[in-house]
C-alpha cells in the first residue's frame, strides 16, 4: 500500500489543503480507521498525479508536493 | 480540455463586463487593456463579443479583492492561488476575481503574475471551460510566465470553447467601433441600458491570422528543423508536423509547444546526440530539450562566435556526419562544431563555393536521411553533401504530401 507518514507534517497538511480546495478531498474526521482516511487521500493524490502527468504513485513524494506549491488558479480541478 | 458540470454557457453572443476596481500594482490604463486583450483572445475563435460597461450589473464583473470576500474560495495571501472565476449564470455566476495580495505585473516578470495571462483563463472559466490536462494549454490550472507578444491560444484551448460556442462567424459585424480610442456615440447607436452621458463601449474584433494552406504553392518557411525523427516546418506562430509513423501532417502552434518562446523563428536546428534544439529569432537564440525549455536562455547569437555585424541568421543545419553546424547568412555562411563549442577559422566562405547549386539566400535547411535540404522561397534544393552534388529541386511543401 502506498501509506502516508504517521506524523501528519506540515507538507501533509499542506497537501490535505490542497486536496480538498481542488480535488474534492473529504476527510471522514470522525472515521475510527486511520488507515481509511490515509488510503482515501492516496486516491486523491493519484487523482492529482493522473491530472499532471505526473508518476501516479500515490506517495506524497517530492515532486508531487512541487507541483502543488505551485501558484494556481483557484478553481478546482475536478469536481464532484 | 474540460466543462463545468452540465457544460453552463452564455446563451447570448453580446457578453457584457464591468471592472469594478483595480489593484495599486498597475497603472488603470494598464489593467484595462489587459483584461480587453484577455477577452479579444475568446472573441477571435468564437461569435462572441464582449462589451465593457461601466455601471451596473454586467454579464461578468470584474474585481481584484484579499482574504475572505464574500464567496467560498476566500484568497490566501501571496502565491497560492491568484484567481478564479465562476461558470456563465445569473449574479455571481461569470464574475472573475484576482487576490489582491500578488503582485499583478503588465508583462512576464519572476516576480510577479502577469494580469492579461490570468485574466484570459479566468475568463475561460467566465465563459464554461473547466481546467485542461493538456501542458501548455491556457486552461491548464498552473500559472506558467510565458511570451504575450503575439500570444495565440492553445489548440486545445480553442476546441473547448468552440464546442461550447462554436467557430467565429465569417462576416461577424464589429460594432461601428473599432478597438481604437473611444469615440463619441450617438444615442441611437448606444446600448439601450446605458445613457448617453456614460462612457461609449468598445468591442473587441475577431480576426486570428490564418495558416497557409498546406498545399499553397507559392507556401514559405521561417525554419526547419528535424526533432526525435519528426520534420517540424515553422512559419510565424504555425507548426506543420511530419511523423515518420503518420502520414497525415499535424498542424499545431509554437506555443502549444513552447508557451514562452517566440512565433517568427529565423532558423532551426537539432542536435541529434544531444536531443536539442536551437531556434534563433534576431540576435538570440534558445536551446530546448522536448519541452522543456533549457535554463539560462536567451542568449546573444555572438556567444556562438558571429561578428556584432551579424544581428540575425536567415538557416541553421546540423551534419549528423561531421558534428558541424552550418550556418546562413546572406551568401555566406558559418561552419561551428558542436563537439568544441566553437566557430571554425576560416569563415565566413560564399554558399555558393560549397554548396552544389545553391547560390542564393537560404531561407531554411534540415538534414534527413544523408541528404541536405535547402529551402529558398517556395522551392527546396536537395544535395547529396557527401557527392557535393545537387539531386533534384521540388516545391518547398513536397513534404505535405500534395
Amino acid at each position: 500500500f502506498p501509506v502516508l507518514p504517521e506524523n501528519e507534517n506540515e507538507d501533509t497538511q499542506f497537501a490535505k489543503k490542497y486536496l480538498e480546495n481542488f480535488y474534492d478531498f473529504k476527510e471522514e474526521k470522525n472515521s475510527l480507521f486511520k488507515s481509511k482516511n490515509l488510503n482515501h487521500m492516496a486516491d486523491k493524490i493519484r487523482e492529482m498525479q493522473s491530472f499532471f502527468g505526473l508518476e501516479v504513485t500515490g506517495e506524497l513524494n517530492h515532486k508531487t508536493l512541487d507541483m502543488m506549491k505551485q501558484a494556481r488558479c483557484g478553481i478546482p480541478d475536478i469536481r464532484s | 480540455y474540460s466543462t463545468f458540470p452540465r457544460s453552463p454557457t452564455w446563451k447570448k453572443e453580446d457578453v457584457t463586463y464591468r471592472i469594478l476596481n483595480y489593484t495599486p500594482d498597475m497603472l488603470q490604463a494598464d489593467v484595462e487593456e489587459a483584461i480587453a486583450k484577455a477577452f479579444q483572445l475568446w472573441s477571435s475563435v468564437t461569435p462572441l463579443r464582449f462589451t465593457r460597461v461601466y455601471s451596473g450589473q454586467a454579464d461578468i464583473m470584474i474585481s481584484f479583492a484579499s482574504g475572505f470576500h464574500g464567496d467560498f474560495y476566500s484568497f490566501d495571501g501571496p502565491g497560492g492561488t491568484l484567481a478564479h472565476a465562476y461558470p456563465p449564470g445569473s449574479g455571481i455566476g461569470g464574475d472573475a476575481h484576482f487576490d489582491e495580495d500578488e503582485n499583478w505585473t503588465k508583462f512576464p516578470t519572476y516576480s510577479g503574475y502577469n494580469l492579461f495571462l490570468v485574466a484570459a483563463h479566468e475568463l475561460g472559466h467566465s465563459l464554461g471551460l473547466g481546467h485542461s490536462n493538456v501542458f501548455g494549454a491556457l486552461m491548464y490550472p498552473i500559472y506558467m510566465a510565458r511570451d504575450i507578444r503575439d500570444y495565440q491560444l492553445h489548440q486545445d484551448d480553442i476546441n473547448g470553447i468552440q464546442a461550447l460556442y462554436g467557430s467565429p462567424r465569417e462576416s461577424s459585424p464589429t460594432k461601428a467601433f473599432p478597438p481604437q480610442e473611444p469615440t463619441e456615440m450617438t444615442p441611437a447607436e448606444a446600448p439601450t441600458e446605458m445613457s448617453p452621458q456614460e462612457k461609449p463601449t468598445r468591442t473587441t474584433p475577431s480576426k486570428p491570422p490564418s495558416r497557409p494552406e498546406d498545399c499553397d504553392p507559392r507556401l514559405t518557411f521561417d525554419a526547419i528543423t528535424t526533432l526525435r525523427g519528426e520534420i517540424l516546418f515553422f512559419k510565424g506562430s504555425y507548426v506543420w508536423r511530419k511523423s515518420p509513423y503518420f502520414s497525415e501532417i499535424e498542424h499545431d502552434t509554437i506555443s502549444s509547444f513552447w508557451p514562452s518562446l517566440i512565433a517568427g523563428f529565423d532558423a532551426a536546428y537539432e542536435v541529434d546526440k544531444k536531443d536539442r534544439v536551437l531556434f534563433f529569432k534576431d540576435d538570440q537564440y534558445w536551446a530546448v530539450s522536448g519541452y522543456t525549455i533549457d535554463t539560462g536562455f536567451p542568449k546573444p547569437i555572438q556567444n556562438l562566435g558571429f561578428p556584432t555585424s551579424v544581428r540575425k541568421i536567415d538557416a541553421a543545419v546540423h551534419d549528423q556526419n561531421t558534428k558541424k553546424t552550418y550556418f546562413f547568412v546572406g551568401n555566406k555562411y558559418w561552419s561551428f562544431n558542436e563537439n568544441t563549442q566553437s566557430m571554425e577559422r576560416g569563415y565566413p566562405r560564399k554558399i555558393s563555393a560549397d554548396f552544389q547549386g545553391i547560390g542564393h539566400k537560404v531561407d531554411a535547411a534540415f538534414q534527413k536521411n544523408g541528404y541536405f535540404y535547402f529551402f529558398h522561397g517556395s522551392n527546396q534544393y536537395e544535395v547529396d553533401m557527401k557527392k557535393q552534388k545537387l539531386i533534384r529541386i521540388m516545391k518547398a511543401n513536397s513534404w505535405f504530401n500534395c
